[in-house]
């Protein structure tokens, strides 16, 4: 099964 | 002070209807270089990112940055209250905690005007590094709308395959599974075709029309991601924005889903893939 990853992880915090 | 004028306030009526569903609260900054917006929806799985650049404005002025933040559906609210071809002016004092919105009809004998309160909305501002895609497509943004829609009566995500030639929609559910694949569009059908008539001798034929997919793909890698439909379905609130949508897919990245807003800027979205556990 696939689960939904968050934007998070992906994009640095400013 | 900060002051925008809008011709035609349909654009802001419709990037606001795109937004306010996934987002609640969000901060708009308004610097010299336009009206821009980044916001994630609660769930941290997606992020619009808007861009009205002030030389798209018939009047934009801007002192300093000011940051306005609002409630998405309250804005909506308000914007709802402007007839689709009136004008629209957004101003705000630099210390204000209100943003006015000034409608005015094309014969300019009503004028409205509507105050919104501004608030404070603490929020995490992420950096969207430059990314190389290894594709990206550009479609029809209504075939994409329907693609969308189709498949989520199906199942809840969708499967996205790009290859060379093609881009694959899948989806599957307790009901069944499906498959919508998109060819590209060659070269030749994208140009204006010469068709001959008796009576007209030669005539020009555009078949680049709204008919079609007209499916450009620019690819450096064949991509396959899982994404789940409701963000698209919410996505596609822009489709009236622009006639194409591109998308922009790499190995585990976030998609991007553009819509160009003419001579304007962007409203763009972001959606994280389902991944394997």
């Amino acid at each position: 099964a696939k689960k939904q990853s968050s934007l998070a992880g992906f994009f640095e915090k400013r | 002070m900060f002051e925008a004028r809008i011709l035609q306030g349909s654009i802001l009526k419709k990037v606001l209807e795109s937004i306010k569903d996934l987002v609640t609260d969000a901060n708009f900054e308004c610097t010299a270089n336009g009206f821009a917006l980044q916001a994630m929806d609660s769930s941290h799985v997606s992020l619009v990112a808007l861009m009205l650049r002030s030389t798209g404005f018939d009047h934009y002025r801007c002192d300093r940055d000011v940051t306005m933040g609002m409630n998405l559906l309250n804005m909506s609210k308000m914007l709802k209250c402007a007839d689709n071809d009136d004008t629209i002016t957004m101003k705000a004092d630099d210390a204000g905690d209100v943003v006015t919105f000034m409608f005015e009809n094309p014969k300019a004998d009503k004028i409205s005007d509507f105050q919104m309160k501004l608030m404070d909305i603490d929020t995490e501002h992420l950096g969207i590094p430059d990314t190389e895609y290894e594709a990206t497509v550009k479609m029809s943004s209504n075939e994409f709308q329907r693609i969308c829609r189709d498949l989520s009566s199906i199942g809840d995500t969708v499967t996205i395959a790009v290859t060379k030639d093609s881009v694959k929609f899948t989806t599957s559910g307790d009901i069944g599974e499906a498959n919508i694949t998109c060819r590209r569009t060659s070269d030749g059908d994208m140009k204006e075709e010469k068709v001959k008539t008796e009576e007209d001798g030669e005539k020009v034929h555009n078949t680049k029309s709204s008919e079609g997919q007209n499916v450009d793909i620019d690819l450096q890698e064949p991509v396959t991601l899982t994404f789940a439909l409701r963000y698209l379905n919410s996505f596609c609130k822009a489709t009236s924005l622009c006639e194409n949508v591109r998308l922009q897919l790499s190995k585990e990245l976030p998609v991007v889903v553009q819509y160009l807003i003419e001579d304007m800027g962007y409203v763009r979205f972001y959606l994280a893939p389902k991944i394997e556990e």
